[in-house]
């Protein structure tokens, strides 16, 4: 209840109208948003219940490792319902030739592989919160400080979900692990994102704000 | 810590 409240509104992509289209303006587009939701996904992460008790340090080290995986879970849950096109905004939907024109083809594929896991599970909101919860708290920072305060953490959001799956999934007790297994992929498909925003920055072509430019590099 | 000085920033203004 208290994830399903935190969960940031919805943002919009609000691409250039004065540029023309291009791979260089979709790429800008999407760091644009991307950075914006970051700012939103922070404080959000304050609000899951146990997080702001962790040292400033390990707060910082689990979202410079999970930043990545919480927006695509976030891009995961919203294109649910939209067949083989990825939605980053409600103003922003791309198909796979509008990926492939920005250059994030690959990318796309594997994005819309998780949405695919998903929607067979017919994952629901209360689960969305809280296996996003869950991949913050099991980023596997190499730098954290209490380590026994980020298993604590651990702990009682995968409590939560077994507790929600317990209720509302009586008829399927192996839920709460189908959901935890899709995790690995999330974890390679933001690492992939990571890389190729990365490559982008390298060749200097797409502005790209400064959170997002510190955060991207943070996983280096 | 320096080098990560927004999200500090965040981290401790949004709480």
């Amino acid at each position: 209840t208290l994830l399903l409240g935190a969960e940031p509104e919805k943002v919009c992509a609000m691409p250039d109208p004065a540029l023309p289209d291009s791979d260089i303006k979709a790429l800008t587009t999407l760091c644009d948003l991307a950075d914006r939701e970051l700012v939103l996904n922070i404080s959000w992460a304050k609000h899951i219940p146990g997080f702001s008790s962790l040292c400033l340090s390990d707060q910082m080290s689990l979202l410079q490792s999970a930043w990545m995986e919480i927006l695509i879970l976030r891009v995961a849950f919203r294109s649910l319902l939209c067949e083989d096109k990825l939605v980053f905004a409600e103003d922003y939907i791309m198909d796979a030739e509008q990926a492939k024109s920005a250059g994030l083809l690959e990318l796309h594929k594997v994005i819309l592989q998780l949405v695919r896991r998903y929607r067979s599970m017919r994952l629901e909101r209360e689960e969305f919160v809280t296996l996003k919860a869950i991949a913050l708290a099991n980023s596997d920072s190499m730098h954290i400080e209490d380590v026994e305060a980020v298993q604590g953490l651990q702990d009682s959001l995968h409590e939560a979900l077994l507790d929600y799956e317990c209720v509302h999934h009586r008829e399927d007790p192996r839920r709460t692990g189908k959901l935890i297994m899709t995790l690995p992929l999330l974890r390679q498909t933001s690492a992939k994102a990571v890389q190729h925003f990365c490559s982008i920055k390298q060749d200097g072509r797409v502005p790209m704000h400064k959170l997002f430019l510190e955060l991207l590099e943070a996983n280096v | 810590k320096e080098k990560h000085k927004i999200l500090h920033r965040l981290l401790q203004n949004s709480s």
